[in-house]
């Protein structure tokens, strides 16, 4: 996985969270 | 001809009753040479060769011998070490007559004790012993991490006090390697699980929340833990500084964060409560992906590292750890470095 994709799921688990 | 290749080694030449092993050392020595590049070899031959290496059980019993030898010379002990490990690894997957030639077992427990006894055995037989361990426990699965974690003596606390203590930075790679295996190969819900997940969690705290440099050892124990526990050795009160990770080596800091996140990613059977503090954890991290968002491999593996670990912990607590606004800056940091690598990563997917 790309650095990009792995910044991109951290940002929306948080934001669900 | 692998039987005369071997007959040095097997028939035990070296005179153990003097320090230079006798005039027949450079020939076993020699011997042992050919015997790991034989034991090294690709393909059906290969296989055939180990197998044929390994069932002579005399030939095993000296390389263990040597192995364990003080005596002997280190170059002779590493090849022991490279070549019981071929061996081991590979009957793992093929025959497994390794197991039945004598001594599959008691070699894991010998490196297991070479790697944590540091006033035994120089820092570079350990390095490699330590390697060897790693690479078993890697391509193993939850028998051989039974057997490292229940060997004699307390392994799990030895093996995170070299990862915290030692200076020889292979030793302190293997053991985040070792330890990361154990969490993902040991599923037995059990008290040494619990020990391990929590033990990891303590040296991970030390390391990456209160490592600023600006306090000796002693501090950090106590800022982080509260309590110094008595069993621990020492060191610290004689001023011993944990590494702080602008000085770690980016493959060491690698092997940190995946461990930290392999511990939040194979933990449903297990309560983790945060161990962390979370505001100097974020802020440490954000400082270390500032200073390593320069587009070169060894940092994107740390990026990548600490974003699968922040990753795991989200999932881990559901957000609940990280609602600090620290959060916010170290995804700020790491966004940016996501975009200065954007090239090097799209070509590094590629090629793999």
């Amino acid at each position: 996985r790309t650095l990009l994709s792995l910044v991109r799921e951290a940002k929306e688990l948080h934001a669900m969270a | 001809l692998v039987s005369k290749i071997m007959a040095p080694v097997t028939s035990d030449l070296l005179d153990h009753t003097t320090d230079d092993h006798g005039t027949w050392c450079e020939v076993v020595g020699r011997s042992m040479e050919v015997m790991s590049h034989l034991s090294g070899a690709q393909g059906e031959t290969g296989a055939k060769l180990r197998h044929e290496i390994s069932s002579c059980t005399e030939a095993i019993r000296t390389l263990s011998r040597i192995l364990g030898c003080n005596k002997c010379k280190e170059e002779m002990r590493q090849r022991a070490i490279w070549i019981l490990t071929r061996l081991y690894t590979d009957t793992i997957g093929i025959s497994g007559s390794f197991e039945y030639s004598c001594c599959g077992e008691d070699f894991v427990r010998m490196l297991v004790n070479i790697f944590t006894q540091d006033n035994e055995y120089s820092s570079s037989i350990r390095g490699y012993a330590g390697e060897a361990l790693s690479n078993i426990c890697f391509l193993g699965g939850i028998s051989d991490a039974t057997l490292i974690i229940q060997t004699s003596g307390d392994v799990i606390n030895s093996l995170t006090q070299v990862l915290l203590h030692e200076e020889n930075e292979t030793c302190r790679q293997a053991s985040a390697e070792i330890l990361e295996c154990l969490c993902t190969h040991y599923t037995k819900d059990d008290e040494y699980l619990h020990k391990l997940k929590k033990a990891i969690l303590k040296v991970i705290g030390k390391i990456l929340c209160c490592g600023d440099g600006t306090h000796n050892g002693e501090d950090i124990e106590s800022q982080c833990d509260g309590t110094q526990e008595n069993n621990e050795p020492n060191k610290d009160a004689q001023g011993f500084q944990v590494e702080t990770l602008s000085t770690m080596s980016s493959n060491l800091l690698s092997s940190l964060l995946c461990l930290c996140g392999t511990v939040y990613n194979t933990s449903s059977v297990i309560d983790l409560r945060p161990q962390l503090d979370a505001s100097s954890f974020l802020n440490n991290l954000r400082d270390m992906v500032v200073k390593r968002s320069g587009p070169t491999v060894e940092n994107l593996s740390v990026c990548k590292a600490a974003g699968n670990m922040v990753i795991s912990m989200l999932k881990y607590y559901s957000g609940g750890f990280f609602k600090e606004d620290n959060f916010g800056s170290l995804i700020e940091v790491l966004s940016s470095a996501s975009k200065k690598m954007l090239d090097l990563d799209y070509s590094m997917v590629c090629s793999s």
